[in-house]
C-alpha cells in the first residue's frame, strides 16, 4: 500500500512538471 | 521550483539514449558508439526544427567524416541561452564513446526538443516513456531551466 502511494506520488510529480512545461511560452529554437 | 539531485551523468546518458530513440531516425541509435559521429543527432535536431537545421546545413553531416560534431555542436546547441553549464567535449565522444560526455550533448538537444514549436509533441512523447526514463529526463531539463538565461 506505502509502494502504491508513493508510486502514485511520483507519478503526480512528473505529470505536474511536464504539464508546466507544456504550458510555458515556447523560446527560441536551436 | 523543486530540483532532484545531482545527475548522474551515466544514468543520463542511458535515459537519453532511449529518449532519443523515439525520434525514429533512419540512423540507428541503440549504443553509445551509434552516437559517435554526430549523425543521429544531427538527424534528431533536424527533426526538432527542420527550417534552422535545413538540408543544406544536414548536408554538410557525412557519416565517415570526423568534423561532424564541429558542425551539429557550434550551429546547433551553442544558439542556446544557458549560463553556467558544462559544454559536453565533443573529442571525447567523436574519440572515445565517452558516455558522460554524450549525455551532456543529448542533454541540450532535450533543451531544443521541449522549446520548440512542437514542444507538445515531444512532452507527451516523454510522459508515455517508462517512469524511471521520465524522472531522468525531468531532472535533466530541471537542472537546463536553472541556468536558463532571461
Amino acid at each position: 500500500d506505502a509502494n502504491m502511494k508513493a508510486g502514485a506520488a511520483t507519478e503526480g510529480v512528473l505529470a505536474n512538471f511536464f504539464n508546466s512545461l507544456l504550458s510555458k511560452k515556447t523560446g527560441s529554437p536551436g | 521550483m523543486s530540483t532532484s539531485g545531482p545527475l548522474d551523468r551515466l544514468e543520463l546518458c542511458e535515459s537519453l539514449l532511449t529518449w532519443v530513440q523515439t525520434f525514429g531516425v533512419e540512423a540507428q541509435c541503440k549504443t553509445v558508439e551509434d552516437m559517435t559521429n554526430g549523425v543521429v543527432m544531427a538527424q534528431a535536431l533536424q527533426k526538432i526544427d527542420e527550417v534552422y537545421f535545413n538540408d543544406a546545413w544536414i548536408s554538410r553531416i557525412k557519416p565517415d567524416v570526423g568534423d561532424n560534431w564541429s558542425v551539429v555542436f557550434s550551429y546547433g546547441i551553442l544558439g542556446q541561452h544557458i549560463n553556467d553549464f558544462t559544454l559536453p567535449d565533443v573529442s571525447l565522444i567523436g574519440e572515445h564513446s565517452d558516455p558522460a560526455e554524450l549525455g551532456r550533448m543529448l542533454q541540450l538537444i532535450l533543451g531544443c526538443a521541449v522549446n520548440c514549436e512542437q514542444k507538445q509533441e515531444y512532452i507527451q512523447t516523454i510522459m508515455m516513456m517508462e517512469e524511471s526514463v521520465q524522472h531522468v529526463v525531468m531532472t535533466a531539463i530541471q537542472e537546463l531551466m536553472s541556468k536558463e538565461t532571461p
